[in-house]
């Protein structure tokens, strides 16, 4: 049974592919002034890319969102959705949401890694890269986030087909990937890009790939510090922050280490709530309040890129 | 489906840099199918690894013997997935 509006629909549980769409299909036909759903590409097995679009006006910059893009981290898909009837929810009621809508775009891709996803609730519920065959290998997939083309094949990323973080034949070999640097590129205008991922608690800005610091990380920092206060302030959760490199290790070929290179200033990475017990097999009833302490980071993340134009 | 039963994910924490190379070492060791949810980088950092069944005896003894703590973080993974499956299943109904 698919629920019969977004209302209806139980944010505290996880939820198959094909429920997230239905979900996607009633937000936006809940809200035609407001969402709109993109196609931004198709998946290796051929699975739609859908982004909801939440826009108030014609022309304006863009934020994006992703969650999801390892397939295995089902509290990122969730808090995803959740970010989704949220921003339906808030806009003309919330008047710091209402004013970043005023002014941006919102792109939010709630199954950054569809094929992935599917696998999980199908076949095996680890899986965590993509699914498209590598020649030569027994081994599927490639970890979509050592496949963007920013320090590529460097350290922190691998070469074995088999390995989690292997980083693939060539950057942006991988369609989720090669379809969100089209949409980027095309758009042209994105301020921020958020990439949402679990679990270990960080909020992290760029580089991955080399120790050099990026030209903003003293702003970057300083915003990082000022979101995971606002999230930590809900719950208590602690949260590190810093650059990729100095706060987990060297990841070369990572999403914001590109965005940012393609010179969208304001790029992060989350790590989602570890309660530290159960790593990213993080229980239903954990959902919505790590849904509710993100979006207070996301929306500090968000504002400030409204008050912040460049 | 693939079944997950006695698979248990344990956290590692190592002391020292020496420690942390041989975790390292074990991460290479492709015949124990080990799935790193968290990789041994940093002394700083915690280590989770999923452990196959058939792995646990070799990686316990190894642990063991190059005395690096660890901790059971999840006992059987597969009791887990099992209760997030029932969640699901009762959430639908």
């Amino acid at each position: 049974l698919q629920p019969r509006s977004t209302d209806d629909f139980n944010y505290a549980t996880y939820h198959t592919l094909s429920e997230i769409n239905s979900f996607i299909d009633a937000l936006v036909q809940e809200n035609p002034n407001l969402v709109s759903k993109i196609v931004i590409g198709q998946s290796y097995e051929g699975r739609p890319l859908n982004v909801l679009k939440f826009s108030t006006g014609a022309n304006r910059p863009g934020i994006w969102i992703d969650t999801g893009i390892h397939s295995r981290e089902w509290v990122t898909q969730a808090s995803g959705t959740w970010f989704a009837k949220k921003i339906a929810t808030d806009y003309g009621r919330d008047a710091a949401l209402t004013a970043i809508l005023d002014r941006f775009d919102i792109f939010l891709e709630i199954v950054t890694n569809p094929d992935g996803f599917q696998f999980t609730h199908t076949s095996n519920r680890m899986w965590r890269k993509t699914r498209k065959p590598n020649s030569g290998s027994r081994c599927a997939g490639v970890d979509p986030n050592r496949n963007w083309d920013a320090g590529f094949g460097g350290a922190g990323s691998s070469s074995n087909p088999c390995s989690e973080t292997y980083r693939g034949t060539y950057a942006h070999s991988e369609p989720e990937v090669k379809a969100i640097v089209d949409f980027v590129t095309s758009h042209g205008n994105l301020k921020a890009f958020v990439s949402i991922h679990s679990y270990s608690q960080m909020l992290l800005y760029p580089y991955g790939y080399t120790k050099t610091p990026c030209r903003d990380q003293a702003e970057l920092h300083e915003v990082a510090q000022r979101a995971v206060a606002a999230l930590t302030s809900l719950y208590g959760t602690k949260y590190a922050y810093g650059s990729i490199i100095n706060v987990i290790y060297q990841a070369s070929g990572g999403t914001i280490d590109w965005t940012y290179d393609q010179g969208i200033k304001y790029s992060y990475t989350f790590e989602l709530r570890d309660t530290g017990r159960y790593g990213f097999i993080l229980p239903a009833n954990q959902i919505v309040p790590t849904a509710q302490e993100t979006w207070q980071a996301l929306m500090v993340i968000m504002d400030h890129t409204k008050n912040n134009p460049y | 489906k693939e079944n997950f039963v006695g698979h248990q994910v344990l956290r590692i924490t190592p002391k020292n840099e020496a420690e942390v190379i041989l975790l390292k070492e074990l991460s290479q060791l492709e015949h124990l199918e080990l799935d790193f949810w968290r990789e041994p980088i940093d002394v700083s950092l915690p280590v989770d690894a999923r452990v196959p069944f058939h792995s646990l005896q070799p990686v316990r003894s190894f642990l063991a013997y190059n005395e690096i703590h660890y901790d059971i973080m999840i006992a059987d993974l597969q009791d887990l997935l099992d209760a997030e499956q029932q969640e699901m299943t009762k959430s639908r109904a």
